[in-house]
């Protein structure tokens, strides 16, 4: 699976994700990548896109759970994607990599690891698998 | 406030011994990708327009499971899937079951913004994406001998797995050995 999310300086924000799902999966099958609110959403608050374990997602929905916790909750972008990967989701099934209009970057995980990067305006850029 | 973005390749138990020939292409594609958004947001491109040009970047790579590089079904096939969203209007598009179609994020922004509908899927979606003149090319583009690989070693194990997990799944009780290489031949 891979993802990209984005804001711009006005706060603008979209997300994309594409997948061929699972090895071995049977025909037909849907994953969480195209389940609007499950692997991929974006709002004025935040976007996100998702990987890992399609069904888990779907079951979490994981996506709109992030944003709906900034929401309702009004926690940051950090605290509702650490609330949603690691105390919502089973272990081992999710990864997400999320900004918010304000520009925060979050690229949380509950899998032993996860491709990602980023990069903001200040500079600040990353490629990284594991979590250290 | 200022722009910002993040990519990612997927996630699952990607081993630590990861070969430096598995891991250094991916991570080199991901900054190659991520400069390419990077350059777009620079430029004041709209984010729906940047996140839909870096994920067709990374569809074209075959190191990561989406386009081309896209994992196998149970019957050797590729069904590829795909959304997008704009946080703004909240507008979205998705497709499901594509085989031919090269990019199929972009498919999934075209049904956001040409029809009445968010999601497509297989006939209905390939026909789409035949009515708006997408690139599309013979399903085989896609099946790299990796995967081929990767979804022998499935069957064998009568198992699905997620990206790079190293134990196959089918339910979260039941694990099965570890690849050798590390990298779980799921890509």
């Amino acid at each position: 699976t891979v993802g990209c999310v984005a804001v711009d300086s006005h706060g603008n924000l979209a997300s994309a994700t594409s997948t061929g799902g699972l090895v071995n999966k049977m025909a037909g099958r849907i994953g969480d990548t195209p389940v609007i609110g499950a692997g991929t959403y974006a709002n004025e608050l935040c976007a996100v896109s998702a990987t890992g374990k399609g069904e888990s997602i779907i079951r979490g929905t994981v996506a709109r759970d992030v944003a709906a916790l900034m929401e309702f909750k009004g926690l940051s972008l950090k605290e509702a994607a650490d609330c949603v990967v690691h105390e919502r989701t089973p272990k081992g099934t999710v990864g997400l990599i999320a900004v918010s209009a304000a520009g925060e970057v979050v690229m949380s995980f509950n899998t032993t690891g996860m491709f990602r990067g980023c990069a903001t305006e200040d500079g600040y850029s990353e490629v990284a698998i594991w979590s250290d | 406030m200022g722009w910002a973005i993040a990519v990612h390749g997927g996630a699952g138990d990607i081993s630590r011994s990861l070969p430096h020939d598995r891991r250094q292409p991916r991570e080199e594609a991901l900054r190659h990708c991520l400069q390419i958004g990077v350059e777009a947001l620079q430029s004041n491109s709209p984010p729906l327009d940047v996140v839909e040009l870096v994920v067709r970047e990374l569809e074209n790579i075959p190191h990561f499971n989406a386009g081309r590089g896209s994992v196998l079904t149970s019957e050797g096939t590729v069904e590829m899937e795909a959304s997008i969203m704009d946080g703004n209007t909240m507008r979205c598009g998705a497709v499901s079951g594509l085989t031919t179609v090269v990019n199929a994020v972009s498919l999934a922004r075209l049904v956001m913004e040409k029809t009445p509908h968010i999601y497509l899927a297989f006939d209905g979606a390939e026909q789409f994406a035949r009515e708006q003149g997408v690139e599309i090319v013979d399903s085989s583009h896609f099946i790299t001998p990796e995967n081929v690989e990767r979804l022998k070693l499935a069957k064998e194990a009568n198992r699905v797995q997620i990206d790079y997990n190293a134990q196959p799944i089918q339910n979260d009780t039941k694990k099965e050995k570890p690849c050798a290489n590390g990298d779980s031949q799921i890509g």
